[in-house]
């Protein structure tokens, strides 16, 4: 039990290392156990040094880059392990156009082995979709579904202008 | 396992009968603010048997069920159903296609389905298990979560590699 | 000292609900002394009702209906009595493309009478802007100053390619 | 009184002197993810007076001051210097522009000053005190502060009317 547990998490956490530095372009980071010697207890700590920077808390990271390392998180996990599917709620909203283009073609990349239902409001990771469901909701407090094509502007799609179902 | 469909009734601003099929890859969901999109991954993440309302961003449990608009009454039951393709045999049925239910009424009843026959919460945690889409997975990433992973204790940050390892 | 403070939270109010409605479309925004026998030390409390939904709680509200709510409540201060500057970081980070577009239709308004500051990274809020300072940090770990043009394409600006200041 | 010019030196990620003039209108902060940009609005915070620490994402006073990159020694120094126009002598002294300065040495040591000559914490209060730039203003609305100002208890929300009334 142990053991498993501990190739797995040395398995995830290289993961973690190389994700981290492809979506950073660069930094370090890595997962360690807090009480390693009680694998089957231990809890999980996270150490990150950005490019340039030095290994920091995680509390003086900026709105993107927690965004990032969570994301880093996440895809290492669903490498080690491809989870059948996968929601994910504005993950990109504090990520700068770059980072949502970096973010986009990760998800292309992991969309071979899971599934993903991505809401967002960023046309990069739009772009980046197989399809889109349109919500929409007008003035009458209910939820319903409309069509929706993605046009080379973005905006379209947001402005509730969505073509009828 | 794809999760091929998703129907929705009377869950939060779902008033109406919806149903919604997904595709393989990357499935993106778009609309204006306010329109039901996060609505929708409350409704995925409470199917899987979510059991904190909190999560849910209600204070009791009816708040998941349609509270009425100025134009519409209040409905008395909410229910989801997602639709899972079962080809790979991940779960434990013997069926290409598997349904799971679940149904709460304002007077606080909840009721659990599989394939459209009555079980209770643990059967559906247990045809779940092993699945990485256990509760403490990060299968369903809500909107601004990012600060509870990341703050998370040590301790319960372990919880999310148990699911998967 | 109660009059006049009676009398400047009634006017703000009439600000607040006016902005609430043109932000959102319709629906309708109060705020309320919950102790109104005792002016000078009454909490406030905040009512809000987007188009077409009953009066709720501002926790049901979703991640945009919240930061429109802020905005309302900011603007209406600043009717009320335009401070000399605002500093305003990423609150449009949740705002869907045509929200975001009338965020930045109120700045240009308010931007007569108070001076804005604002931390983003959309391009409707950038295209609002009067003047763009360029941030970029590069690998050394140190911030610099660097002069940005707007191109059309928003990215340009984003992807650290500035212009050398 | 308009926010002319932004000087600081130490104060964070801005390890080298660096100014920014600021515009009459809307000037929007651009630029990647954990490029700086929050660190300008901490900074404009914590030259007004911010006393709390936590408010500027620190643990410890010292965790404004430059602390060092995997190339640079860290700082024993922060220091913010904002210059306002104060044509329409809101601010009462008789010069047509005044410059507010804050530093802070590693042993803990805090110094404030006015047009550069030293003054006390209380004295720069007592210089803002009516412009609406006050602690519990709105004046600097922090990145993901959305939540904190919505969560706020009724009694808290009053202060952000007191600042303006
Ligand atoms: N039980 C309920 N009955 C009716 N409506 C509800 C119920 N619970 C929530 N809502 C409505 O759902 C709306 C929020 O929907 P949701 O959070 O899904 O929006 P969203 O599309 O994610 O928006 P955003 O892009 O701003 O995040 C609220 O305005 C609220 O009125
Ligand atoms: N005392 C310090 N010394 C050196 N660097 C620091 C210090 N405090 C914070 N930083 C650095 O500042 C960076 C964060 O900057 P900031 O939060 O301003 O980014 P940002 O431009 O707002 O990014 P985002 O668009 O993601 O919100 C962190 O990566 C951190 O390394
Ligand atoms: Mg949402
Ligand atoms: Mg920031």
């Amino acid at each position: 039990m142990a053991e498993k547990f501990e190739e797995g998490f040395a398995a995830i956490n290289a993961h973690f290392s190389d994700i981290f530095v492809r979506l950073f372009g660069g930094g370090s980071a890595v997962l360690e156990l807090s009480e390693a010697d009680s694998v089957l207890e231990s809890g999980v700590e996270i150490f990150v040094q950005p490019p340039g920077k030095r290994r920091q808390n995680l509390a003086l990271l900026s709105g993107g880059e927690r965004a990032l390392t969570v994301i880093s998180i996440l895809f290492s996990f669903l490498a080690y392990r491809p989870a059948p599917f996968c929601v994910i709620d504005e993950i990109d909203s504090a990520l700068d156009e770059s980072n949502v283009r970096r973010f986009s073609e990760f998800l292309s990349e992991y969309s071979k082995h899971s599934q993903f239902i991505v809401v967002t409001h960023r046309k990069g990771t739009m772009e980046a979709a197989d399809i889109l469901h349109g919500v929409t909701m007008e003035d009458s407090g209910v939820s319903r579904l409309v069509s929706v094509k993605f046009q080379e502007e973005g905006q379209q799609v947001e402005e509730g202008r969505m073509m009828r179902g | 396992m794809l999760l091929k469909k998703f129907e929705v009734f009377g869950f939060k601003s779902f008033a109406d009968k919806t149903e919604l099929e997904f595709s393989p890859g990357i499935n993106a969901i778009v609309g204006p603010n306010g329109s039901g999109k996060s609505n929708i991954s409350d409704a995925i993440r409470w199917a899987l048997g979510e059991q904190s309302i909190r999560t849910l961003r209600g204070a009791k449990m009816e708040d998941v069920i349609f509270a009425g608009t100025t134009h519409r009454k209040p409905l008395g039951v909410a229910e989801v159903s997602l639709t899972f393709d079962n080809y790979d045999a991940l779960l434990p049925l013997d069926f290409g296609e598997v349904t799971v239910t679940r149904r709460v009424f304002r007077s606080g009843e909840s009721e659990y389905l599989i394939n459209k026959s009555q079980c209770r919460l643990k059967d559906l945690h247990e045809l779940l298990a092993g699945t990485g889409l256990g509760r403490e997975s990060m299968a369903v990433i809500g909107q601004n979560k990012i600060d509870e992973i990341l703050n998370s204790k040590p301790e319960e940050r372990r919880l999310l590699f148990e699911e998967v390892i």
